[in-house]
């Protein structure tokens, strides 16, 4: 998960939405919430993580439809460490 | 409760083994059965806690960890445990509803799917069952229960994250909770399954927006819990039936347990609301687990006071 980033949007249009589910379906993207391509709804929350090469591609490509995002989880790894890494020099 | 074990971190799954152990044989209270098996032969034990008593007593059911990367739902089993064999001697609450209700708790369901989280996958989510000749694996488990299977919110697509089996019951682990819970159903006051993230305390049904006919009760005691949670650490979760304020899904454990006649059905989607997702960090552990705990003896005690 090195580099993989957890982003949230909110889509606000039906555009929107089905540009979402085309990137998602097409990239293979894990959706967070919710977990069913079509559950995204316009107005509601959106988590997805995305795999560190395509990063670039899926903010990009959210640039271009004008939709706007958050980074929840810039690296996704550097979480996962926090908590296997500690647990594991714990136990050593 | 045996010392030395730490509540605040994460535990695999040989650690957790080890504990129910210890818990057994350090509490009068406790006992440890054998539930089932998974898919990979690993057995499936629960937690009976019980007080010695002459009379009969309901059961309030508690299941975590049905999906593997949701690390802070076996977290909270494990707390719950703790606290009620730490204080059902000090603390009247727990003492007057250990009189009546005995408490059922599994710490993990989806063992085999736990184990592959730690060992090799830190986000996988399903079961371990291998499907179209083992070219993929996993059962949605929450997908899997015969409550309207696989009619919506589900994929019959074996890599999808909700791929819900074969059929309903497909899978071992879902066979081992559903054939207890039928045996003790006309028991079992209340159903609770825990989850990862989102703030939500969710009612029947997933698969219909018709809802049960103790609608109105299921959301007044799931009410109450949310309240007792503002009031003393200012979290705001919510409550509502899975079909109206998340999305649909078909096949889940809590409107498994409804259907079949349990009155108290509810899934808890615990604290997180994104921040961390399925990757809760270990300081968030403690702060997650007193507020759930608030919650859960909120509705225990409705229960028995009803």
């Amino acid at each position: 998960y090195d580099g993989d980033q957890v982003l949230h949007i909110v889509p606000e249009t039906f555009q929107q939405v089905q540009h979402l589910q085309h990137l998602c379906s097409t990239l293979m993207l894990d959706l967070w919430k919710p977990q069913l391509l079509e559950d995204i709804r316009a107005g509601e929350d959106l988590h997805i993580r995305v795999p560190a090469p395509l990063v670039q591609e899926v903010k990009d490509s959210l640039d271009q439809h004008m939709i706007s995002y958050k980074v929840l989880i810039n690296d996704v790894q550097e979480l996962v460490d926090e908590s296997t890494l500690k647990e594991r020099s714990q136990r050593q | 409760v045996p010392e030395g074990y730490n509540y605040t971190k994460y535990h695999p799954m040989e650690e957790i083994y080890e504990w129910m152990t210890q818990i057994e044989k350090n509490s009068e209270l406790v006992t440890q059965h054998h539930l089932g098996d998974t898919v990979e032969n690993r057995t499936i034990y629960y937690l009976q806690i019980s007080q010695p008593s002459n009379k009969p007593k309901k059961i309030i059911w508690m299941d975590c960890g049905i999906h593997a990367r949701e690390w802070i739902a076996p977290a909270f089993c494990q707390w719950f445990v703790k606290e009620i064999l730490q204080n059902y001697e000090s603390d009247a609450t727990i003492r007057r509803f250990l009189q009546n209700l005995d408490l059922y708790v599994l710490p993990v369901i989806n063992i085999d799917g736990y184990i592959y989280s730690w060992e090799a996958e830190r986000l996988w989510r399903k079961n371990r069952a291998p499907y179209m000749n083992g070219t993929c694996y996993g059962t949605d488990l929450n997908r899997n229960f015969n409550s309207s299977w696989g009619s919506i919110g589900v994929s019959f697509n074996c890599t999808s994250e909700v791929f819900c089996g074969s059929g309903p019951e497909s899978e071992p682990e879902t066979r081992a909770v559903a054939q207890l819970i039928e045996q003790k159903k006309s028991d079992i006051l209340c159903y609770l399954t825990v989850h990862s993230y989102g703030q939500y305390i969710l009612t029947p049904y997933g698969s219909t927006t018709t809802p049960p006919s103790n609608n109105e009760e299921l959301m007044q005691v799931a009410q109450k819990a949310a309240a007792a949670l503002m009031g003393k650490y200012g979290t705001s979760y919510k409550v509502g039936s899975t079909s109206s304020i998340l999305y649909n899904n078909s096949g889940s454990s809590r409107d498994w347990a409804h259907m079949i006649g349990i009155p108290f059905s509810y899934t808890f989607e615990l604290r997180d609301k994104g921040t961390y997702g399925f990757v809760l960090p270990p300081d968030q552990i403690q702060p997650t687990c007193e507020e759930t705990m608030l919650a859960v003896t909120t509705i225990i005690d409705y229960v028995d006071q009803k």
